[in-house]
């Protein structure tokens, strides 16, 4: 199964990810 | 063979004849391998191999939906106590399950192995970020994140599909849909609601020993939610990358609604023998049933004349879950 999440942000919106790295629930994915 | 008797030439042995086509197979994919390392070394790089459309057909011919409801009614019948111990314990260590962080260690607990996918976790186990404004959802591993480019997105890299095909024609606050899309940019317009903001995405998968709960990435209102009833294909990462727009082909239900920056949606897509999803908001929904078909969508608005406002969401809050069948 997959989630997928498909967002407005402003500009400056970074993600702090890496493909392919493993997630937990309630881990940071991106701010402002 | 010439000299041989007409019968005996029918009489050829069928392991002999499976160990040199098998032999020669492993023999191809393991040169193609050694190819891709060596195109590598010369730093070029190897597109990706997609599956054709005759092999999607046969793929979606399969009936993935039967099966997978057959596997959740399977797995739904109560086992013996002296039973679960030993079936939990293969999936435990096939899939690579962490007992130590779910609810309840104690296999004998879980009345059979639906109960035991839909596990809950110990509530110090996953401690929400409070600095960041979107979380991850749920357990898994990362297969993309990104700017969402030409309205295409990419469910592994250069592997894409179309965001409206994906998400569905756009609706109006009224419930009437907008005009259909000119153009792929056009689409975007409808989603993006502030001049100078751009659309993100990102792809979560969850293997078969994640904890399969989600909650929700971000405070927002859900407005929205979208079934499409679909195939139930594999959707690990190397089928991500063999088949294209795999994601809109598969059963899912997207929810979509506001957040502080405009729009925000969460899709959850369901995959072999996981089709059955739930949100614990929204009673109505049943997924993989047999009274839908693929290729349709039904849509629930959740704005109502009492409530025009949606259901909000708190950061972390319990949204939804995945189920066997």
């Amino acid at each position: 199964s997959t989630i997928v999440l498909i967002f407005e942000a402003p500009k400056d919106f970074n993600f702090q990810l890496k493909t392919g790295q493993k997630i937990r629930f309630g881990e940071a994915l991106g701010s402002l | 063979i010439h000299t041989a008797p007409a019968r005996t030439m029918f009489l050829l042995r069928p392991l002999p004849i499976l160990l040199v086509t098998g032999g020669g197979y492993a023999g191809y994919r393991q040169y193609e391998k050694y190819r891709e390392r060596e195109l590598e070394k010369l730093g070029l790089e190897i597109p990706p191999k997609l599956a054709g459309h005759w092999e999607v057909a046969l793929y979606k011919s399969v009936p993935t939906r039967l099966l997978s409801r057959a596997w959740g009614r399977l797995n739904q019948v109560e086992l013996p106590h002296w039973l679960r111990r030993p079936v939990y314990s293969l999936y435990i260590w096939t899939f690579g399950v962490n007992m130590k962080e779910a609810a309840v260690e104690d296999l004998h607990h879980y009345r059979n192995l639906s109960e035991f996918f839909r596990r809950k976790l110990k509530p110090q186990a996953r401690p929400v970020c409070g600095l960041h404004s979107v979380i991850s959802p749920s357990d898994g591993r990362i297969l993309n994140f990104g700017q969402v480019k030409n309205c295409e997105v990419e469910q592994v890299k250069g592997v894409t599909y179309s965001l409206e095909s994906f998400l569905g024609p756009r609706m109006c606050t009224e419930d009437l849909p907008f005009p259909p899309a000119a153009s792929c940019d056009s689409f975007k317009n409808q989603l993006v609601t502030r001049e100078g903001n751009e659309l993100y995405h990102c792809v979560i998968y969850l293997a078969p020993g994640d904890y399969h709960c989600f909650h929700s990435p971000t405070d927002w209102t859900v407005s929205h939610r979208r079934h499409f009833p679909g195939s139930l294909m594999s959707v690990n990462p190397g089928m991500a990358r063999w088949i294209k727009e795999l994601f809109c082909h598969n059963e899912r239900v997207v929810l979509t609604g506001d957040w502080k920056h405009g729009f925000f949606s969460l899709t959850a897509v369901g995959a072999t023998n996981v089709g059955s999803i739930r949100i614990y908001f929204d009673r109505d929904l049943h997924t993989n049933s047999p009274r839908h078909s693929k290729g349709s969508y039904n849509d629930f608005s959740f704005v109502t004349h009492t409530n025009r406002e949606g259901v909000p969401m708190r950061k972390g809050e319990h949204l939804g879950e995945f189920n066997l069948g």
